[in-house]
């Protein structure tokens, strides 16, 4: 999976961090510092679709159909997340409770075109 | 040029630099908000002292606190056997008078939220802090009642003698009674805790004058499939 770049083009992931003392919620988000909201961009032109990987979506399976027979349509390949990672918070909840909690698919961690 | 400026997947014209970051930050509060379940941010109208909390995390987390106090996040997942939904809560004790002559005192946690949805507890304990004894003999009684307030019941749920020459932490095991709580329309959650010495109450309001020997309670919580099967159906 490519990591994009200032000019991302091609299918990639960009990385993106929020700090919570940046956005003031240090307060009640004890744990970690920080979200890397990831997130994929960039085209995925037909000779790319597919790689890395196939995004395991009912998307990929109808285009891979149609591609096996030769009929070129008009249909695109997507560049989406195909690799994901929790992310294991601490924090308060409104009645100051402390919640240690794990948020399944928070990060992207590799993209890829469908 | 006008290519190289537009967003390379759907060909929408760039954001401005700075509008970007700002889209993409609100973007990440929604997220987070929505995974958490919560409407909006929590108010944080009482900080809880950090002595508190750092004692609490020190607990749960052992060897994970880092000395500047922050916590090391990585790999430390609650026990995957718990199924995805389940996450651990820690309340602390919001301590009422101490009734009978200061030698008992009187516990209440609020799990307002915990109630609002049918959770199944794995497992709770209350953590209290005990003095340490005066040493004329060695082991301390310590009494555990579950207060009913409605009927004003008191419940002996648990009596053990404690190694209290040295002060330190006990863990008491609550977790049935937790989720009878949980399962019944209470308000709070009320234990009495009695453990004496000569008349000296060694869990009481004196004997955690420091905000880092607050009292509180741990509970590892999972929805109950029951209630996801209804958000399926639902869907």
């Amino acid at each position: 999976s490519l990591r994009c770049g200032e000019d991302a083009s091609v299918c990639c992931k960009k990385d993106f961090y929020v700090k919570f003392r940046d956005i003031h919620w240090q307060d009640w988000i004890i744990a970690p510092e920080g979200y890397h909201m990831n997130y994929c961009m960039g085209q995925c032109p037909q000779h790319l679709s597919g790689s890395p990987g196939i995004a395991s979506s009912f998307h990929a399976t109808v285009f891979s159909q149609l591609k096996a027979n030769g009929i070129h349509s008009a249909v695109s390949s997507c560049c989406v997340p195909i690799q994901r990672r929790p992310l294991s918070m601490v924090y308060f909840n409104s009645q100051h409770i402390i919640v240690k909690m794990d948020v399944p698919d928070m990060i992207v961690e590799s993209c890829g075109c469908t | 040029d006008a290519a190289s400026t537009a967003c390379p997947t759907c060909g929408r014209p760039a954001m401005e630099k700075g509008e970007e970051e700002r889209y993409l930050i609100e973007i990440a509060k929604q997220q987070i908000l929505s995974k958490l379940h919560l409407r909006e941010r929590p108010n944080i109208t009482q900080p809880l002292p950090r002595a508190a909390l750092m004692t609490a995390l020190r607990k749960l987390h052992a060897g994970r606190v880092r000395q500047d106090g922050t916590l090391d996040m990585e790999n430390n997942f609650i026990n995957p056997q718990a199924g995805n939904q389940a996450y651990e809560i820690v309340s602390f004790a919001t301590v009422e008078d101490d009734v009978s002559a200061g030698i008992s005192t009187h516990l209440s946690f609020q799990f307002l939220q915990e109630k609002s949805r049918s959770v199944q507890v794995l497992q709770s304990s209350l953590w209290m802090y005990v003095q340490p004894a005066n040493g004329s003999h060695p082991g301390v009684t310590a009494e555990i009642y579950l207060l009913e307030k409605d009927s004003g019941n008191r419940t002996l749920l648990i009596q053990r003698t404690l190694e209290a020459t040295r002060g330190g932490w006990h863990t008491f095991p609550v977790t049935t009674s937790l989720q009878h709580f949980l399962d019944k329309d209470q308000t709070s959650f009320g234990l009495e805790v009695h453990c004496e010495e000569d008349g000296r109450n060694l869990c009481g309001h004196g004997a955690f004058s420091h905000s880092s020997q607050q009292p509180f309670l741990v509970a590892q919580v999972r929805q109950r499939d029951d209630d996801s099967e209804h958000i399926l159906s639902k869907r």
